[in-house]
This record gives structure tokens, C-alpha cells and sequence, in this order.
């Protein structure tokens, strides 16, 4: 029962 | 992934008002959106009680600045749901740091209009999430930590 996308996030400026 | 519809109604047997109604919008929203789905867990409220509730959990798909991002998110439903709205936050990862700003606070609370106006049936989950996936599209809630270190997040599952 799992699957789901994997979380992810823009990159933090710079 | 298709939620049961009867394993959602007996997780919803304890306490759930409007059971009916709620299995309805979850099973909505999760066909929708299929990379949330319900658990059930205890949430600790302001004054340090607890109370075991349903969430919504999982990531929903934002576009920033072209690309799209898993954006984590944790949506508590009340007993009293739909006639309250759910009490939402982003969950970031460990790579992951929370951007704190006019909708979302140093513990990922979320803050959005349309859950300070939240009013059942106009309000659902389903344009809860829209609103969010175009909010974070603007001001995504979380960052990834500035890292060369490529570690996969521990998921809570």
C-alpha cells in the first residue's frame, strides 16, 4: 500500500 | 491508487459526525488526486490533548517556475467535518526546509482565506487542494535544504 510520489521541492535560491 | 470505501467508513466509525458526507469528498478527492490518501493517527492539539483523527496525506502536484514538485502535505479533518475545515500543514522532508510567510508558519501550519472562510458544501477538499496547488505555485511552502548530500526522505507511510 504504498506508491505515492516521491516529495520534492524547488531549490532554495541562492 | 482506489480507496475502500469500506475501510475508510470504519475508520471514520469513531466519533465522525458526518461519515457519510466525509467518505464521499475523501473518496473524491483521493481518485483526484491519488497521491493522498487517508490515515489515521493521533493529533495533538494546542492545549496538549489528543485525539485520533483522520488525515489526508500525502503530496500534491505544484508547478513553480515550470517544473512541478511533490509538494508534502497533511490535512487533519475534525470530527465535525465538513462543517469545520481541516486543520492544514506542509510536512517537509528532512531535505526540505519550510518557508515561512503570510500562508504558512514556522510549524507548516497552513493559512489560506478559503479555510478562514471555510463554509460546507460550498467549501470541500477538492477546491481546498486547487487553491493550495495555485498559492504554493506562487509561494512554494517548502525549499530544499542547500545540500549537495542526495538522500531519499524518510516518508512516513
Amino acid at each position: 500500500l504504498n506508491g505515492g510520489a516521491v516529495p520534492s521541492a524547488p531549490p532554495t535560491y541562492t | 491508487m482506489a480507496i475502500n470505501e469500506n475501510a475508510l467508513r470504519k475508520m471514520l466509525s469513531k466519533g465522525y459526525k458526518y461519515r457519510d458526507l466525509t467518505v464521499r469528498e475523501i473518496t473524491n478527492v483521493t481518485t483526484q488526486y491519488k497521491d493522498l490518501r487517508p490515515v489515521m493517527d493521533n493529533y495533538v492539539f494546542n492545549d496538549g490533548s489528543t485525539k485520533e483523527l483522520l488525515s489526508l496525506t500525502g503530496t500534491v502536484p505544484v508547478t513553480y517556475r515550470g517544473n512541478i514538485y511533490n509538494i508534502p502535505i497533511c490535512l487533519w479533518l475534525l470530527d465535525s467535518y465538513p462543517y469545520n475545515p481541516p486543520i492544514c500543514f506542509v510536512k517537509p522532508t528532512s531535505t526540505m526546509m519550510i518557508k515561512t510567510g503570510k500562508h504558512i508558519d514556522a510549524n507548516g501550519k497552513i493559512y489560506l482565506p478559503y479555510l478562514h472562510e471555510w463554509k460546507h458544501p460550498q467549501s470541500d477538499l477538492f477546491g481546498l487542494i486547487q487553491v493550495m496547488i495555485v498559492v504554493f505555485g506562487e509561494e512554494p511552502p517548502v525549499f530544499s535544504r542547500p545540500t549537495t548530500q542526495t538522500q531519499y526522505p524518510a516518508f512516513q507511510t
